[in-house]
């Protein structure tokens, strides 16, 4: 009963595609791998624990697989042409990293071959390039208060360095200029050694 | 402004305002959003010293002070909406927990979905006016998340109509829960219920552990603070042992299950409704790990794009770090990923509001779905999100070792949400558990419906690789 997946990777139904086939052919192996074990021990519990690895890689493949779905989904409602077009630029670079980051999981289950998986590689490259210009402005869009952030790295008005310098000064060990622990410890030291 | 940024400003080739209401929900939101920011942001009783350079029970006192301003400045304003008082309090609170979260955002909620009208009317406007300041005691020290081993007793006396609670091991000690240890006077226990000399599982309870005058443990109980933790400095997480405790009949939350005062058990409709409140924070819990993520991913990008540092070719200025394929390639996937779970956090937001609505109209079909949607992606995005802080950090060089950075406090401010209301590992066993059975159901002949439903295609796996 073949099905021949066609995977465009650039096409993002085809990839959530190959994301639900992913879990759902992980979530048998589990199932399977539970029987198997069943057969070996004759007890549930030691079979349940022995394929638990595979079980937490199955919902690990589920959960992917829904946020992969529920990302293009949203796709789908945004009418203004840029946004959707620099979201999509995102979900791409999303789905296509999950791909490359779990490759193993799409080769061994004959999802992917190792071309495409390669084709990927050099596909991510040009998103990382597509999306440097939009980077700044896709954290600005979270709209976090500086206040809120509470970052000096993060300021939205990028002058880091002037506002290092005056945290730090806040620091309590500059409340004075020479700290207690000289007079305590150091300078007795000194007048031992 | 900063040239480099101000610059990347003028690079995008989208409308940043748009983009803002599509997360929000729509620019109303982002206009009330807004709105409740400059009232916390503009308003003096909100000043902090920074708790990088204070101590931690000066950062508890702080963070106490900034709640009980929160409390009143909330009532003040009418903000009422349970969406708006979350966004209140992780304004006057950012990135940090406060003495009252387990109040707001578990007693009160365990109330509303659990207890009667009577009880209701009983508990709820003494919690709303803070006269109760509630928490939620449920994980033990010995157990967590495996629930059904909670070894805490409530134990019925038909004679005087009460529950008598013990802590009878010292494992058997509630420990962990937010505002136990200084900040609450009352708590939702949760704990075997005996009854007739049989256990009937895990209920929950309303006990008194302080004087709501004096703020005095009552006689019985031993109460107390865990000591200083991976973070969470603002929170006076408990311990809490129950020695002979006796509470009235009525104290036990039986919109579900109820004991009748001669101690006949009618159990809930579902086992699981005991465990509706982690649900609730479950589904809250994704949405928190977008805005950790995108504050790490702001925090990061902002600061690449204001960095320079070596060349790429001799004699040339130094370039802005964001121009390095290496740091792109461990921050835009980071990026992506923010936005990912900001629209999962949404839907799961939608979902849970929906699937409750359903359970309170008796119809408790997708309740299970629900259990294991949350718990899988509580553990999905926590776990993803935890790691992120960290690539973040470390892109930011040694300035993101620097508390100024907010990157620290982000990371520890994250990172219990991988243990609590259920730890990962545990949480995607039980959505693998979930997975299998609806597989085998699948195998049997029946139809899914819902996020499994791709399983129904179950005889069409077989695939082939394609040639490039």
């Amino acid at each position: 009963a073949a099905r021949p997946t066609v995977v465009d990777i650039n096409d993002l139904a085809s990839l959530v595609e190959v994301y639900k086939l992913r879990a759902a052919i992980l979530v048998e192996m589990a199932a399977k791998n539970i029987q198997q074990e069943l057969q070996r021990t004759k007890n549930q519990e030691d079979a349940w624990n022995n394929s638990a690895i595979d079980l937490v890689r199955a919902s690990d493949a589920h959960c992917h697989y829904v946020v992969v779905k529920l990302f293009t989904d949203k796709l789908g409602e945004i009418g203004d042409t840029a946004v959707h077009s620099v979201l999509s630029t995102l979900a791409l670079f999303y789905t296509l990293h999950g791909i490359t980051q779990n490759s193993g999981d799409f080769l061994q289950a004959g999802l992917l071959s190792v071309p495409q998986v390669m084709l990927i590689s050099v596909r991510i490259k040009e998103l990382l390039s597509q999306l440097r210009p939009n980077a700044v402005a896709l954290v600005d869009a979270f709209d976090i208060h500086d206040k809120s952030l509470n970052s000096v790295l993060g300021r939205y008005d990028g002058n880091v360095y002037e506002h290092l310098f005056e945290w730090a000064r806040r620091s309590p060990l500059n409340s004075t200029e020479v700290h207690e622990s000289f007079h305590k410890y150091l300078k007795p030291l000194r007048s031992k050694l | 402004m900063n040239p480099d940024i101000m610059k990347e400003r003028q690079n995008a080739t989208f409308d940043v305002e748009k983009l803002t209401n599509i997360l929000d929900g729509g620019p109303e939101k982002t206009k009330r959003r807004r709105e409740i920011e400059t009232l916390v942001f503009n308003d003096p009783d909100f000043e902090e010293e920074d708790p990088n350079f204070l101590s931690r029970s000066e950062r508890y006192d702080q963070a106490v002070r900034k709640s009980a301003r929160m409390i009143l400045k909330m009532r003040e304003y009418g903000i009422g909406h349970p969406d708006e008082i979350y966004f209140f309090k992780k304004c006057v609170h950012p990135s940090r927990p406060e003495p009252l979260d387990l109040h707001l955002g578990m007693f009160l909620p365990t109330l509303l979905n659990q207890a009667t009208p009577e009880q209701m009317d009983r508990f709820f406007m003494p919690a709303w006016n803070l006269n109760i300041i509630g928490t939620y005691a449920q994980t033990e020290m010995g157990h967590g998340t495996h629930l059904r081993g909670l070894e805490t007793t409530a134990t019925y006396d038909p004679a005087t109509q009460e529950f008598v609670l013990n802590s009878p091991t010292f494992s058997s000690i509630k420990w962990w829960p937010g505002g136990l240890g200084k900040t609450s006077n009352c708590a939702i226990v949760i704990a075997q219920l005996y009854t007739q000399g049989n256990c009937h599982g895990l209920h929950a309870f309303i006990v008194p552990i302080r004087d709501f005058n004096t703020h005095e443990p009552l006689p019985g109980i031993v109460v107390g603070d865990i000591g200083p933790k991976f973070g969470y400095s603002e929170v006076d997480n408990g311990f809490l042992k129950l020695e002979n405790i006796r509470i009235p009949r009525e104290n036990m939350l039986m919109k579900h299950a109820t004991v009748e005062p001669d101690g006949t058990y009618v159990k809930p409709p579902s086992s699981k409704l005991t465990y509706g409140t982690m649900v609730f924070i479950r589904s809250l819990i994704v949405g928190n790990s977008a805005l950790f993520l995108a504050k790490s991913c702001t925090i990061a990008i902002r600061y690449s794009a204001v960095r320079h540092q070596s060349d790429f070719r001799p004699g040339e200025p130094e370039p802005q770090i964001l121009d390095y394929q290496t740091q792109q390639y461990k921050l835009f996937p980071l990026l992506a990923m923010a936005y990912a779970f900001a629209f999962v956090g949404q839907y799961m937001n939608d979902t849970y509001n929906r699937i409750t609505g359903d359970i309170n109209q008796g119809d408790f079909t997708e309740m299970p779905e629900l259990h294991a949607l949350s718990a899988g992606l509580k553990a999905f995005t926590t776990w993803a999100t935890n790691a992120a802080i960290e690539v973040c950090r470390m892109s930011c060089g040694g300035h993101g070792y620097s508390c100024s950075s907010a990157l620290p406090d982000i990371y520890v401010g994250f990172t219990p949400s991988c243990t609590y209301e259920g730890e990962n590992t545990v949480m995607m066993l039980q959505t693998a558990r979930y997975l299998v059975k609806s597989y085998q159901q699948v195998k049997a002949g029946k139809q899914l419906s819902g996020i499994v439903s791709y399983l129904n295609e179950a005889e069409h796996w077989r695939v082939q690789p394609q040639p490039v």
